[in-house]
């Protein structure tokens, strides 16, 4: 370390303690060695407690995104398998709403410049924007969002699991994984089920900042609605409306054939009712019968 | 200017700092939105 360097030049403004720091060139050496001491203790001290805010911050927003994900799938349940027709119809709008607005919004403070780059070379994203030493970047998320419709979602995610899967109600063909040297962090890169008619694209990586989230980064829009809106089990939603299906099937069946049953009896009763009634029936039927009785006892 | 690894390291967690509160901010208000919609 040069021990003429002042380290309050560097860029901390707002953390700048208030002692008043020898940064001429006419200050003793004598001076600055005690100072310099001094400035380090305070700056270990700093650190150390803006680290442990940090890591509350961390915690604090692991639970509030449980909690947010936890409620928005309870919701989701709850209408679909409740609600009207109307109130389906009521909760996707604001779901689409809900993905465009509050979950792009809640990525800004995150984004640092990733979908910016990520728009326009993927090659050159950087897992770790605050290296680059421009923290101003991150607000520019929201014009490239606008622009190429690229938005990015954090998810919680448990630390052990590598899987890089993000379920959010859309069925996605993996087609490729890398990792490059500039950055070190395996992501995942997935094609809409529907593709090529359907043109949304989705990253998946875990934070850089925060290995507790996953970030997916989506490109496009969906032309279609999601094939798993509650986010839950297809299979067994599938299931479900199967029973639901037999039931009013195996419901319907048995009045069909009572019906059927019905206008057969009334047909052979109103049949027989006419031919009862018409004398030339009764004579032929009579003559018949006793010519059946007159043949028998010949035989 | 020579660097000063402490005052970057600093720096680094407290512009992390920063993100964080904002996220968590805003992730408030989009969790009270959503209870609300659902009161």
């Amino acid at each position: 370390l040069d021990l003429n360097t002042n380290p309050m030049e560097l860029d901390f403004s707002g953390k700048r303690p208030k002692r008043e720091e020898p940064n001429t060139a006419s200050a003793d050496m004598e001076m600055k060695w005690p100072v310099k001491a001094e400035g380090s203790s305070m700056l270990k001290e700093e650190l150390n407690r803006v680290s442990t805010e940090n890591k509350r911050l961390a915690e604090m927003l692991t639970t509030v995104c449980e909690n947010y994900y936890a409620l928005y799938n309870h919701l989701d349940e709850l209408l679909s398998r409740k609600g009207t027709e109307d109130d389906k119809r009521e909760w996707s709008m604001k779901k689409r709403k809900l993905d465009l607005d509050e979950f792009v919004g809640c990525t800004i403070g995150f984004g640092s410049g990733k979908t910016e780059s990520i728009s326009s070379d993927e090659d050159h994203h950087h897992p770790h924007p605050h290296h680059h030493g421009d923290h101003c970047e991150s607000f520019k998320v929201t014009e490239s969002i606008g622009k190429s419709k690229v938005s990015t979602f954090y998810v919680p995610t448990d630390i052990s699991d590598t899987s890089l899967t993000v379920k959010d109600g859309y069925q996605w063909r993996k087609y490729g994984q890398k990792v490059t040297r500039d950055n070190p962090s395996p992501r995942a890169y997935f094609r809409c089920s529907f593709a090529p008619s359907c043109p949304v694209k989705k990253k998946v990586q875990r934070s850089g900042e925060n290995p507790l989230f996953l970030v997916a980064t989506y490109e496009g829009t969906h032309n279609h609605p999601s094939s798993n809106p509650s986010g839950g089990d297809m299979p067994s939603q599938a299931g479900s409306n199967r029973v639901a299906l037999d039931v009013v099937q195996s419901g319907q069946r048995p009045v069909q054939d009572k019906k059927e049953t019905t206008i057969q009896e009334v047909l052979v009763q109103q049949m027989a009712s006419s031919l009862t009634k018409d004398p030339n029936f009764t004579a032929a039927l009579a003559a018949a019968i006793s010519g059946r009785f007159l043949e028998q006892p010949r035989t | 200017p020579a660097t000063c690894p402490l005052m970057e390291e600093l720096n680094r967690v407290s512009a992390e700092n920063k993100k964080l509160a904002e996220m968590l901010t805003l992730m408030c208000e989009n969790y009270n939105a959503l209870k609300n919609q659902l009161m």
